[in-house]
């Protein structure tokens, strides 16, 4: 662990009670290998070490602690307030539909995940939620929502005869305007950040349907890539917050603090498993310690 | 270092983020750097032009001896008493699993092959209707049960079916899985038994997906896939994306396993073999 190769490290700084620069610069190091090693992209670990720095240098070392226990301390405090808060709730207006857009890179849970916060919100936001999938390019991708909604007891918006993403919006509106559903929530079609038709393609939907929340969902195992995709959808787009999938798994989930360092947004939940019910709000100090491992 | 000749302080660095940013890893990278460093202060190197050469030969050098060791397992090289060859194709959710299996079964029949899939994901929802699509635009048959059906006793049909068709080659796309959870690994030793005993020396070949976007995870995917099943290769997908899959980089080194294929995209021909120079030279671009 992060804490014993620190220990390690600084062992010489037995009985010294502050940190000098030049233990910094050791630990530093062993630091810098650990968040790389987690993932987070080079150039947030860079700015992410200067701050550290600038925090630790000439800090007390705390009774009870060694010194590496204690350089580990502020960089898990440093990591938790970079990280955010926990905020597990979506905005929503008096409107009535609110949308929420779901949009990401392939394959990294969206539709899964729309299924998931759609019963979320109605357990815990009190939301009548519709789905819709405006996804016209995967084969089965909108029998994959329509399977989802039946095992969850959520409508989904029947389009067939419709091929166009904007036109199934509006009809999808409509109908939740003459049926009393709340929330439109649209799962669009996987999409590079560098396929411009397809960045185009949510830009109009969004005009379109001016959702209250437009959200990221990404991979926790993305490594260097998480900073491009994550930029790449906020400037063209707009998200105004994410979802991290697959953090059952082991990757250790650097991707998090590169995607909310770049684009500022809060990380709302975490997709815990495949079953529908496998969505958590945001932990901040949960992701630090594993991203520290 | 656009434009730059000689090689100076700054220039480790940025080539150290060049490879740490593909996701080569730090150990990797680090044992490339420092090889490289020793050459520069011993001047053996000076021009900014070779220092690329140098690197790019050096994971050349890796990617090529994991295909070397492991020997390809090939469907164009397929022996006459092999029926079927079976091939497996796992990795963890998403990564282009069922996407890829399209692209083989096309690539495999236009290679002269009677191509049949099994659909062994009897968990997600509407997978067997995704694969369905894709058996439908290569024009060959799918078998599949209803969604909850044990993925062995499916794999089980399949091989009878592919046996009694006379079918060369046999493509079984499995469920999504990740790695640490223990009974859907258990699951995947499983099928490679069941296929074990109906086909001798099956799976023939066993496809391990990894998607161009993954970080070190990719590693223990790899280490986990491979206690699993006889993992003989790695496909990687996405690779029309920004990421590099660098980690396929790692796999090899450490594993020795080979890339043998790249997806480049979401349609049927979206499919390469695997060319290390244009790989390499795709990481400096
Ligand atoms: N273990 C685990 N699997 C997940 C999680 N979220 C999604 N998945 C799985 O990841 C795979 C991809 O999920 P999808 O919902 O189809 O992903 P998508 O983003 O809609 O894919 P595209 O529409 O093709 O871009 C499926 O096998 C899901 O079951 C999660 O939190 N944990
Ligand atoms: N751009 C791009 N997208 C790809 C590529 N390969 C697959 N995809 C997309 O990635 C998404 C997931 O592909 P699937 O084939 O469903 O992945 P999978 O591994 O079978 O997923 P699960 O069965 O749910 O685990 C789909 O939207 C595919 O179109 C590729 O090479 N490039
Ligand atoms: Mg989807
Ligand atoms: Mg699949």
């Amino acid at each position: 662990a992060l804490s014993d190769k620190l220990k390690k490290v600084l062992k010489d700084l037995r009985g010294e009670s502050r940190l000098t620069p030049e233990h910094l610069e050791l630990a530093m190091r062993e630091i810098r290998i650990a968040l790389l090693e987690a993932d987070v992209n080079f150039k947030v670990v860079k700015n992410f070490i200067e701050r550290v720095k600038t925090k630790a240098v000439g800090a007390d070392v705390m009774e009870g602690l060694n010194p590496g226990q204690q350089v580990v301390k502020i960089v898990n405090d440093e990591l938790v307030e970079m990280l955010g808060g926990t905020s597990s709730r979506l905005l929503f207006t008096s409107k009535r539909p609110n949308s929420v857009m779901i949009v990401g890179l392939q394959g990294s849970g969206k539709t899964t995940s729309t299924g998931k916060l759609s019963k979320w919100l109605k357990e815990n936001q009190n939301r009548t939620p519709l789905l819709l999938s405006v996804d016209v390019y995967r084969p089965a991708a909108r029998d994959q929502l329509a399977v989802i909604g039946k095992a969850i007891g959520i409508p989904v918006f029947d389009g067939s005869g419709l091929n166009d993403p904007l036109e199934l919006c509006r009809a999808a509106r409509k109908h939740c305007e003459q049926l009393g559903f709340d929330t439109l929530m649209i799962d669009t079609a996987g999409r590079l950040h560098i396929d411009d038709a397809l960045m185009d393609e949510l830009r109009n939907i969004k005009a379109e349907m001016q959702p209250t929340e437009t959200l990221f969902v990404a991979d926790a195992m993305t490594g260097q890539d998480a900073v491009k995709s994550a930029t790449e959808f906020h400037n063209q787009v707009g998200i105004t917050g994410v979802i991290l999938t697959k953090m059952d798994g082991d990757a250790r989930g650097g991707a998090a603090l590169s995607i909310k360092e770049v684009i500022g947004q809060p990380i709302k939940f975490v997709g815990v498993g495949e079953k529908y019910d496998a969505l958590d709000p945001f932990y901040p100090d949960r992701i630090a310690s594993r991203i520290l491992g | 270092f656009k434009g730059k000749k000689q090689i100076d302080a700054d220039t480790l660095d940025q080539l150290e983020e060049i490879l740490i940013g593909a996701d080569i890893g730090v150990q990797t990278t680090m044992t490339i750097i420092e090889d490289v460093r020793k050459q520069v202060d011993r001047q053996t190197l000076k021009e900014v032009d070779e220092l690329k050469h140098v690197i790019k030969q050096h994971l050349i050098d890796i990617l090529e001896k994991a295909t070397r060791s492991r020997g390809i397992a090939s469907e164009t090289a397929i022996p006459d008493d092999v029926q079927p060859y079976v091939m497996m194709v796992v990795g963890v959710n998403g990564v282009g699993k069922t996407t890829t299996i399209g692209k083989l079964a096309q690539r495999i029949k236009a290679e002269g092959n009677s191509v049949v899939i099994c659909a062994a994901d009897t968990f997600r929802a509407a997978a067997a209707d995704q694969l369905a699509i894709w058996a439908e635009r290569a024009d060959v048959p799918l078998i599949q049960q209803k969604q909850g059906t044990d993925p062995a006793a499916v794999l089980f049909d399949s091989l009878k079916a592919a046996k009694s068709r006379n079918a060369d080659v046999l493509i079984v796309d499995t469920a999504g899985r990740l790695h640490n959870k223990q009974n859907l690994m258990a699951e995947l030793e499983k099928m490679k038994r069941v296929a074990q005993k109906e086909v001798p020396q099956a799976p023939h070949e066993v496809l391990l997906v990894v998607d161009a976007v993954t970080g070190q995870n990719g590693l223990s995917q790899a280490r986990e896939f491979m206690k699993a099943a006889p993992v003989t290769g790695l496909v990687l997908t996405k690779l029309d994306g920004t990421a590099k899959g660098g980690i396929a980089v790692a796999i090899a080194k450490e594993l020795n396993l080979p890339i043998r294929y790249c997806g480049v995209g979401e349609k049927a021909e979206d499919l390469i073999v695997f060319d290390p120079q244009a790989y390499v030279d795709g990481l400096f671009e």
